[in-house]
């Protein structure tokens, strides 16, 4: 059988913005990432999950250089919308595994997780496409999680951060 | 300058479930996801935004098909996170956007959300890698959703879903 996992990335240099509680209809999302995107703002991972009382929260990652500028525009938008709060933090590492195989394997997002619970690492952020699951952990965990997800997919060595 | 985007993908037997209110400390996704996994549960997205006071809910999408014996799972884990309460969606669509090109252009994903409220349709998921944004919609939107997509990012016939 295949490796599910090939890879192991790591992103140390990030930050995450939250707004929160903006209105659950078409268009929301398009005037935050149109703002951002105006402001030559690259975002990294989008987050959003499911809305609750029509309301609902968009995360997202990025260079922490860009932390500071994205919050001016945040906090623009935020007026434009009643009751939406902003929030940050600059101490974010993403890590994430990367493998063709995964797809085929349910097993391998469960076994990345209790990884990272046996080394007391608390999972802030999740998100995953077909060959990648991402996590967005404690910076200060990083290298940690690194080494403990190699060990537990035995891989050899660090690979670079793949484009997947 | 070469196409950022370069193809739209469409699965529409999809189905959303989210466990909410689920303590916020290392182990739970574990507990979560290795339930499923032992119960050959195949996961598609894993999304899990910012926690709240503590708590934090994980949203996941699956066949429509895996609905039943996933909710059996999930209310088992229920009782142990007192607090915890689970929704679930089977009429979802998730459609991708997929090029390489994206990274470095800031404005793809403000694109896909304009072009999605331009239709009058509401982004209910987010999920993002480097090379791929997906989005869950109402399922009955998807087909809507994938030719207005297609326009806008000016492709010419519908790729088959790829492996991003
Ligand atoms: C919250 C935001 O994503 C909203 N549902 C939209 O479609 O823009
Ligand atoms: C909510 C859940 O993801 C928790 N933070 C964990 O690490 O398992």
């Amino acid at each position: 059988r295949e490796k599910a996992v090939t890879g192991v990335a790591l992103a140390d240099e990030q930050a995450k913005m939250v707004i929160r509680d903006v209105p659950d209809k078409p268009g929301v999302a398009a005037t935050i990432f149109s703002a951002l995107g105006e402001n030559k703002i690259n975002v990294d991972m989008i987050i959003q999950a499911t809305q609750k009382d029509g309301t609902n929260s968009i995360t997202f990652t990025l260079d922490q250089d860009d932390l500071k500028p994205a919050l001016r525009v945040l906090e623009e938008i935020a007026k434009m919308y009643s009751g939406s709060k902003i929030e940050y933090n600059d101490q974010i590492a993403k890590v994430s595994i990367v493998g063709v195989g995964m797809i085929s394997q349910p097993g391998v997002a469960a076994k990345m997780f209790k990884t990272l619970a046996d080394n007391g690492i608390n999972i802030e952020l999740i998100s995953t496409s077909e060959i990648k699951i991402s996590c967005a952990i404690a910076k200060a965990q990083g290298v940690k999680a690194v080494n403990a997800l190699h060990k537990a997919f035995e891989l050899d060595t660090v690979r670079q951060p793949q484009l997947v």
